[in-house]
Parts: C-alpha cells; sequence; structure tokens
C-alpha cells in the first residue's frame, strides 16, 4: 500500500 | 496528478514568471515586499530537503529546484542588483517578519505528526508559507500606486493555494486520502488572507478601474 501522504506536493 | 493540482503549480510557476518579468523587464520590484520573498526562500529550503532523501518524479524535482533557484535569484535582484534594488519600497515594507519566523517555529515544534528533523522542518515550512503574504499584503495596502504586474502576481499566488485546496478536496474524494489537519487548516488560512484583496483585485478588474485596496 503506498503512503497517502502530502509530500509528493510542491 | 489531478486537474486542479497541476492548475495550481502553474499558476504558482506563472506567478513566479510575472515578477520576474517586472523584475528583468522593468527593472523594478517597486511594490514588491523582499521579506514575503526572504520568507519563500526559508519556506523552500526547509520543505524540499527531501531532494536529497526521497524521489518523487522528474516532474516534482524539476518544480523544486525551479522555485528554489528563482526564490534565491529574485532576492539576489532585490537587494544586489544596482538598477532594481534602488527601486526597491524599503520604507513601506516594515512589516516585523521575524515575528512569523519565531511563531512557526514554535507552532512546528508544537504540532506535528513525527518528531524528527525533516518531518517538523516540513511542517515549519506549511506554517510559515502561510503567513508569509501578510508583509506583502501590508505593503500593497500601504502602496497608492499599485501596478499591473504587481496585482497580478499576488493574485495568481493566492489562486495557487485556492487550487490546492480543491486538489486536497479531489484526492480525499477521489484518490482516498485520508484527511490532513495539518496541511489542510495550513492552506485554508493562507487563501483566507488573500479573501480581502481578492475582493478588490477582482472589482476592479470588473470595474476596469485601477487596482487600489482601502488603508
Amino acid at each position: 500500500l503506498k503512503e497517502k501522504s502530502q509530500k509528493d506536493e510542491l | 496528478m489531478n486537474l486542479f493540482r497541476l492548475l495550481g503549480d502553474m499558476t504558482h510557476l506563472l506567478s513566479i514568471v510575472v515578477l520576474l518579468l517586472k523584475i528583468r523587464t522593468v527593472k523594478s520590484c517597486a511594490g514588491i515586499s523582499l521579506k514575503t520573498q526572504e520568507l519563500y526562500v526559508i519556506v523552500f529550503l526547509t520543505r524540499y530537503l527531501d531532494l536529497f532523501t526521497k524521489y518523487y518524479s522528474v516532474y516534482n524535482t524539476a518544480m523544486k529546484l525551479v522555485f528554489l533557484g528563482t526564490s534565491i535569484g529574485i532576492v539576489w535582484y532585490m537587494r544586489y542588483h544596482k538598477v532594481v534594488k534602488q527601486t526597491y519600497s524599503k520604507d513601506e515594507d516594515t512589516f516585523k517578519h521575524y515575528f512569523l519566523i519565531l511563531l512557526s517555529i514554535i507552532l512546528a515544534l508544537l504540532i506535528h505528526r513525527a518528531f524528527d528533523v525533516i518531518e517538523v522542518l516540513w511542517t515549519f515550512s506549511l506554517y510559515l508559507e502561510a503567513v508569509a503574504i501578510l508583509p506583502q499584503l501590508v505593503l500593497l495596502q500601504k502602496s497608492r500606486n499599485i501596478d499591473t504586474l504587481t496585482g497580478d502576481y499576488v493574485f495568481l499566488l493566492g489562486a495557487y493555494r485556492a487550487l490546492y485546496i480543491l486538489n486536497w478536496v479531489y484526492r480525499f474524494l477521489m484518490e482516498n486520502h485520508k484527511f490532513r489537519w495539518i496541511p489542510w487548516i495550513s492552506g485554508l488560512v493562507q487563501t483566507a488572507l488573500y479573501a480581502d484583496f481578492f475582493y478588490y483585485y477582482i472589482k476592479s478588474w470588473k470595474n476596469r478601474e485601477k487596482l487600489k485596496l482601502p488603508a
């Protein structure tokens, strides 16, 4: 399960 | 990546293009708050530390480098470029921005998801970004003459955050994302700070008048 954090945002 | 997120990033990028256009072609930074620009450098430096630890995509890395490079470049122009620095509205750029840094540090030490260096700095960057526009808004209120590029710059910067909220709603509803208190509340606060500015910006645009904020 891939982590659903918001760190892939800018 | 959903459309709102992409539009948000593009608006953010466009705001920087507009500001650089003003600085590089008009050779002026009148009405632009150096304090806000310096806060953005701190925001990007503390948020993008994961450039060294985690890879997401070419897009993600490229955008981070662009935001870091342009924000540092803008501060350099405003501080050191021999023509541009003379146009800086220094006497009106009076907001005590150190206070915002201090407040964000305290808040990040108290409220975070995990207590490690990268996580606390990431949280700090969200809190600081939320309030970083304040010196700029105060400067605009003091400016008797807000030129079109400056108005457009601030509008695009606000639009970016508003689009990010739509992006979060989309991710929550369509991509099974959990509710994230820290980025959501910070983002909502950040967008709310623009409410007054949006109102006068849209009003001046509708009436084809020059933008002016009430003192």
